[in-house]
Formats: C-alpha cells, sequence, structure tokens
C-alpha cells in the first residue's frame, strides 16, 4: 500500500461535490461517485452519472427518504447501465413511479458489485489499486465538522450504528503534537506524531467541511467507516491491469 | 471559522454577532422573533457542542461554525441521515437458511 493516495489528483475521476438538499440520497450520490470514478480511471472518461434515475427507479420506493448502496447498484444493473446527470438531472425530490431510465442512453454500466472485507489494510490496497470505495459511517460528528482529521472512540462515535455513504477517495499522513490543547499552551515545541487519515467527499455541498470534502483517522474504524465498504466493477473478470493512485 | 482559530482579538464577539454573520454567510432568515430567538439558542448549544467535540477530538479535527448550526439533532437526523436504517443495522448479515431469507 502506497504512503498516500487521492484520486482527486487525476482528472476525470472525481466529479463536483454535490448537495442532497433536502433529499436523503446519500447512498445514491456515493454509489453514483463510485461509478463515476472506476469509469474514469478504467476508460479515461470523464462522465457525470445520474442520481436521479437511482432515486426514481429503485425497487424501494421514494429514494429521498434514505435507501441503500447495493441497491443503487442493483438498479444499474437491472437498467442495464445509468444515464448521464445531463441527460437525467437530479431534481431535489423523487418520482418513484416514474422511472425515465428507458428514455435515455446509457453513459456507464457495470459488472458487478462486491462488498470488502472490514480491514482497513485490505480496503487502502483496493482503493490504491482499484479505485474509490463508497462507505457507510455513523455521521454524529460531521454536522459541526470545519476541517482536520477526526479521531473519535467506540463511546464518541458508535462504529455500529452508521447511518450516512460517502465516496472514500483517498488516504495520506498529518502531523500533529502529541496533545494539541497542551501544544497550544506551552512555549516549548511539543513532540509530534504521525496520524494516518482517510479522505472522503460527502455530498452537502462544497461549502462544508475542507470544500465538501472531510477527514477520518486511519486505523481504529472511527465512525464505522469499515462495516459496509462497497464498491461496483466495471471492469470484465480477465487479468489484473495495475493502476497507480497519484501521490 | 471554527473556535480554535477564532481570533479571539480585543474581546470575542457576541453570540449575537457570531449568529448574525451565520445567517449572512448561509443566507438565513427567520419568519418571526419567536423563531429568531429560537434559533439563537440552538445555535448557542450548538456552539458549546462544537467546543466540546474540539476537546474530546483525538486528532487534529476543528468543530465550529456550519450551515447546520442553527438545526437541532433530529432536525439534521431527518435531513440527513440515511433513515431506513433508522439506527440498526440492516438484516443483511442474517445467515441464509432462516425461513424469511428463503422465502425472499
Amino acid at each position: 500500500v502506497p504512503p498516500t493516495c487521492d484520486w482527486r489528483n487525476l482528472d476525470g475521476v472525481i466529479s463536483s461535490v454535490k448537495k442532497q438538499e433536502s433529499c436523503n440520497c446519500c447512498w445514491a450520490m456515493a454509489a453514483a461517485g463510485n461509478i463515476e470514478a472506476l469509469w474514469g480511471i478504467r476508460y479515461h472518461q470523464s462522465v457525470e452519472l445520474s442520481v436521479q434515475e437511482l432515486l426514481d427507479c429503485g425497487r424501494c420506493g421514494d429514494g429521498c427518504r434514505g435507501g441503500f448502496v447495493w441497491d443503487a447498484f442493483m438498479t444499474v444493473l437491472n437498467n442495464s447501465g445509468l444515464a448521464s446527470e445531463k441527460d437525467y438531472p437530479f431534481q431535489g425530490k423523487a418520482k418513484p413511479h416514474r422511472c425515465l431510465a428507458k428514455k435515455h442512453k446509457r453513459a456507464a454500466w457495470i459488472q458487478d458489485f462486491i462488498m470488502l472485507q472490514d480491514n482497513e489494510q485490505k480496503i487502502a490496497w483496493h482503493l490504491a489499486t482499484e479505485g474509490p470505495i463508497t462507505v457507510t459511517i455513523n455521521m454524529k460528528l460531521l454536522k459541526q465538522y470545519k476541517k482536520g482529521v477526526i479521531k473519535a472512540t467506540p463511546t464518541s462515535c458508535d462504529p455500529l450504528l452508521v447511518d450516512h455513504c460517502v465516496l472514500l477517495v483517498g488516504f495520506g499522513k498529518t502531523e500533529a503534537e502529541v496533545d494539541r490543547r497542551a501544544g497550544a499552551a506551552a512555549s516549548q515545541p511539543y513532540p509530534r506524531r504521525s496520524i494516518p487519515f482517510w479522505i472522503l467527499k460527502n455530498s452537502w455541498g462544497a461549502e462544508w467541511g475542507e470544500k465538501g470534502y472531510f477527514r477520518l483517522y486511519r486505523g481504529n474504524n472511527t465512525c464505522g467507516i469499515t462495516k459496509y465498504p462497497l464498491t461496483a466493477r466495471v471492469d470484465r473478470p480477465v487479468k489484473k491491469r495495475r493502476v497507480s493512485c497519484p501521490p | 471559522g471554527s473556535l480554535r482559530s477564532q481570533d479571539p482579538g480585543p474581546q470575542p464577539l457576541e453570540l449575537k454577532q457570531v449568529f448574525t454573520l451565520f445567517q449572512i454567510q448561509y443566507n438565513r432568515s427567520y419568519s418571526n422573533p419567536e423563531e429568531y430567538a429560537r434559533r439563537l439558542d440552538i445555535f448557542a448549544r450548538n456552539l458549546a457542542q462544537a467546543q466540546q467535540l474540539e476537546e474530546e477530538d483525538l486528532g487534529t479535527a476543528e468543530f465550529g461554525v456550519t450551515p447546520f448550526s442553527d438545526l437541532t439533532e433530529e432536525e439534521f437526523g431527518r435531513l440527513y441521515g440515511r433513515r431506513r436504517m433508522d439506527g440498526e443495522a440492516p438484516n443483511v448479515g442474517r445467515e441464509v437458511g432462516s425461513e424469511e431469507w428463503e422465502e425472499s
């Protein structure tokens, strides 16, 4: 596993940060972002895919009342692909019985989808060698988050109560004083420690967090990040070609 | 900005001034004085909670005023939580063989 990985540094892979507005569609935005990224990496084509089709055509009715990433991937398989955002744009509300998939060309499609092991090392390896992954986390600490690396404990962020889907796009490491609060007060420089982190794309607009992104500590299953790591696969299962994530 | 980087200046901004800055930054307006007072109270609670989160965080995270600072936990959860799970893990983990599973 390379020391750092950030798919945002490769053109055509990560699309712009979306904003759910008052529609509970993090699951659809994360799934669409995952397929966009894999399509960009594999076919070097930048696509922006229709979240609205996932909301209108899913098997669970009103997609704005929440959902699951695996249902989004099932919808893409059932419809033999997904329309572009341009053809089938996001409306901020679902029309469950008005699926227009058949009216629009498929802009991208998937072979299947998989859930990865609940192991941060293996998730990092897949992220670096295959591409971004959707994850589901406990969003409790995100409401007031502004920047930096969130490092929580199971008490401050229960890893079993996962309720928000986001897209894992990279990882890295930063430095910080051993105790940043003491460090701030002390005159002499405090010993420093390195903090490994995940980079995640949220769907609450670019004015939230670090331009729509946030970072979670990597290595202690902060906020349940390892519980549901799912990704589509756009490649036919042939001999693996290696891709490498830009540093 | 976040609480940490907020410049203490000659004296910290009054809560109402911070709230006014929040309203300007995120284009918020309230329909009547009661609603304004209620949102100001929620805003103050959220700021206090942000302070506590920053103290508890073991990483480098900074917490403070965000686009959701005038929302209660319930409002925020309703707007952004994925809800279908309603806080419990979906039963995807059900072992094969249970009768419901065979039905489905």
